[in-house]
């Protein structure tokens, strides 16, 4: 016999669960963008002797913030359906003890909402998309044209998207960049901890383009002078060196998809909804 | 408080009267579009 109690959706305790799940799947997202809450789907609560089991369904939106931006998702805005919404479902577990709750496991599927789609409206394209990245590349060569000392390159793109008007394509592509060592044949990037990042939006056609980079504060330096490395930072394999690192065609970065190391059975099975490795 | 006030304690009918009753528990409000 179990008992088992539910809150209501908005209630406090049903928030609280809600905003420490949201806070964790953010967390374990490596790439993409952060996702805010949009709602809270349901709630049970499982009262046990060593700890009360919270089953969480909630609903997220994505906003424009890239997970390397250090800005509080609280402070991010979330994108509108007419830029092509991406949602997350996100089933989560979290245990409280001693007051605290805790993420033991979560499941999402990602998907991006086409309803409101309309002619001449921006759609998203994959994120291998080859004119696409072609835009991009130009972009960046723009922005490194005006930067005196330092040239950057692309480590991640976040979006690709384009919009049919009557003078040819329009891009617009999001990405992040990063301090890079640069020769005739490739740029590397720097992977050293004061490496300066930044996410840029770009867009207009290859000949005649805008593009606006927001560089990323610097890491915190402690009192010995040694820059603390920043958790966010995605390990070298992930380094863009010419070629996009997803090399599969996505429209949009997805959730991690499934963690449920020790619980198999409290979460269901759906299949694989992400094909991103993470 | 009800006996201080004198009063008799009602169950049933009356509880079904109860507004917090007629908040659905689930789902949640939308906080930006659905």
């Amino acid at each position: 016999q179990v008992n088992v109690q539910q809150p209501l959706c908005d209630s406090p305790e049903a928030e609280e669960a809600a905003l420490v799940a949201l806070d964790y799947l953010n967390a374990q997202h490596t790439h993409g963008y952060k996702y805010a809450l949009n709602r809270i789907e349901e709630i049970k609560v499982l009262v046990r002797p060593d700890g009360d089991l919270y089953s969480l369904e909630i609903d997220l939106l994505e906003t424009d913030c890239h997970v390397l931006d250090p800005t509080p998702v609280a402070n991010c805005t979330v994108r509108p359906k007419v830029m092509t919404a991406v949602e997350g479902d996100c089933d989560v577990m979290l245990k409280k003890v001693g007051g605290a709750l805790t993420v033991i496991a979560f499941k999402c599927k990602t998907d991006e909402s086409t309803e409101d789609l309309c002619l001449g409206c921006y759609s998203l394209l994959p994120l291998n998309d080859t004119a696409g990245l072609e835009f991009a590349h130009a972009s960046l060569a723009t922005f490194n044209n005006n930067t005196v000392n330092v040239t950057y390159t692309i480590l991640e793109v976040g979006r690709i998207s384009s919009q049919l008007v009557s003078g040819g394509p329009q891009y617009s592509v999001e990405y992040v960049i990063v301090e890079a060592n640069c020769t005739d044949d490739a740029c590397v990037p720097l992977n050293e901890p004061l490496t300066e990042r930044g996410f840029c939006i770009a867009k207009g056609s290859l000949t005649a383009h805008t593009v606006d980079c927001k560089m990323f504060p610097m890491p915190v330096v402690d009192a010995n002078s040694t820059a603390v490395p920043d958790p966010a930072l995605p390990p070298a394999v992930h380094v863009f060196t010419g070629s996009p690192s997803h090399k599969h065609g996505l429209r949009h970065h997805k959730l991690t998809s499934h963690h449920d190391p020790h619980l198999s059975g409290l979460l269901s099975a759906e299949s694989a909804e992400s094909d991103e490795i993470v | 408080v009800a006996a201080t006030l004198g009063l008799t304690a009602v169950d049933g009918p009356a509880l079904q009267t109860d507004p917090i009753l007629l908040v659905p528990a689930c789902p949640g409000r939308v906080r930006f579009f659905k």
